[in-house]
């Protein structure tokens, strides 16, 4: 069973996009994959025309008011379940920061269903605070969506600061698996040049870094118009245009996720 | 005077890009122009090559250490100021979550500042937390940066509400201003999908809602490589690409800013 969050405090970067195909990919393939929308914004929620109402248990019911995740389900496909977020969730934010173990919470009402499920895939609001902390310890890998812009890359060093703060304080076994390429303009000189930087900085960890042992994934996902339209059919990019370069590139993603040796 | 935010809790719409390169349109023209940077990303200030360092004060400081907002303050060019960032500002949040009057912190701290300049313009995180209150606090418009794709356009419902309870608890004159579609890719149905969506949804406003008399501006920015490039140079797109479509669309956006008849 693998626990694999999306996290990138910089926004529109390609965490709900990758968090919903990536998901959607290995139940392709056969995997039973739970996706949970930890954002406000409820935007993987949304993407696959979900609206967790007010009388629909969803995340905030799970981490405010202790409703058993297991009651807060929904099925999207035969092996895609979600747990869906809602906009009240802007208020669990302040109301788990009064709560002495408010870092774990996440993390205790999700172990009931690890054994229900092959992935875990958790999409992050773009900051990190108190939400972003819940997934990073409550998973085992940390996926890295980054838009290959100068600004995208700035945040990485205290993106990796907060995942070490945090292996070294609640969860001993978080990783950085990887990071992924998302809206990748080929040809541009800007993405050729990050896309250096970051391999460059990945290859200079030292064992002890977070991110040792990270790799960029080779996929990379290329912009691609039909990514952007399939939210708003409630679809993922497989069913929306399976023959589309989104379609190849988060299959391939996908792909190359379940090739890897899962974590020991 | 006029004080202008950029406003939108989804991420990656353009926010930064467009109080940068607004402010710096403006000051191109002659306008005294302050650029406030109220993200704790600090990509305003990265974008215009400025390290707030531990040593030298920032928004911060003014914020919760009460320095004068005039002995934060960095001349970038002749017209073009800016009170910067640094990521300490993360903390912000809670530090000034304990303060009776926390949401008007901003606003007391620029109000010094009013006579010294034609516009304050405000860079916001994306997120609608105690900072983005601060900012609608602070200001008398909202310019709301859009992403002409489905998912940003969800957000806007919750930010009308947010700018509306602020103008009623706080802040009678504030009013959203316009709407500004960012990274628009000609030709693709769904950026005029969009597009003709928020038109339609502005044009049915009534007279006491807080966008009443918005306007979608005439100009669109359009996707640019060159606007993602030029904050690694630490210049704004006027000084990395005078005759590039950014640096034409800019222009044409500071130029209707400027041609609107100010708030009375
Ligand atoms: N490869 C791509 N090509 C084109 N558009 C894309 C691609 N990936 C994502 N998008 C679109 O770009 C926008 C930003 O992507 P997305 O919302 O997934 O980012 P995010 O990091 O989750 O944003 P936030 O920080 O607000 O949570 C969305 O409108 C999405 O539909
Ligand atoms: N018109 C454009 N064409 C191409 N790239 C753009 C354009 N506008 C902005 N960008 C780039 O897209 C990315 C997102 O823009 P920006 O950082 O300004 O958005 P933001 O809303 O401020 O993001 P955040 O929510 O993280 O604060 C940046 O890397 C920026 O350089
Ligand atoms: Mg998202
Ligand atoms: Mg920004």
């Amino acid at each position: 069973m693998r626990r694999i969050a999306m996290i990138n405090q910089k926004g529109g970067v390609g965490k709900t996009t990758t968090a919903v195909n990536v998901a959607a990919g290995l139940a392709r393939w056969g995997s039973r994959v739970l996706l949970v929308d930890l954002d406000p914004q409820a935007h993987t929620s949304m993407h696959l025309g979900i609206e967790a109402g007010p009388d629909e248990p969803g995340i905030y019911d799970v981490l405010v008011n202790g409703t058993a995740a297991g009651d807060a389900l929904r099925e999207v496909s035969d092996k895609l379940t979600v747990l869906a977020s809602h906009v009240d969730l802007v208020a669990a934010e302040s109301e788990l920061s009064q709560r002495p173990d408010r870092e774990l919470i996440l993390r205790r009402a999700l172990e009931p269903l690890f054994d229900r499920f092959d992935f875990i895939i958790i999409d992050c609001p773009p900051s990190l605070g108190t939400l972003t902390i819940n997934a990073l310890a409550a998973t085992e890998e940390v996926i890295i969506p980054l838009q290959p812009h100068f600004l995208a890359l700035q945040g990485l060093g205290m993106l990796l600061k907060t995942a070490s703060a945090v292996r070294g304080v609640l969860n001993p076994s978080l990783r950085i698996s990887g990071i992924a390429l998302c809206m990748y303009e080929k040809g541009t000189r800007l993405a050729q040049e990050v896309d250096n930087d970051v391999r460059q900085f990945i290859a200079s960890a030292s064992p002890d870094d977070v991110w040792y042992g990270a790799r960029v994934f080779d996929t990379t996902i290329r912009r691609n118009i039909k990514l952007a339209e399939c939210p708003s059919f409630g679809l993922t990019i497989f069913d929306y245009a399976p023959s589309s370069n989104g379609a190849e590139d988060y299959g391939g993603l996908a792909r190359e996720l379940l090739e890897m040796t899962s974590p020991a």
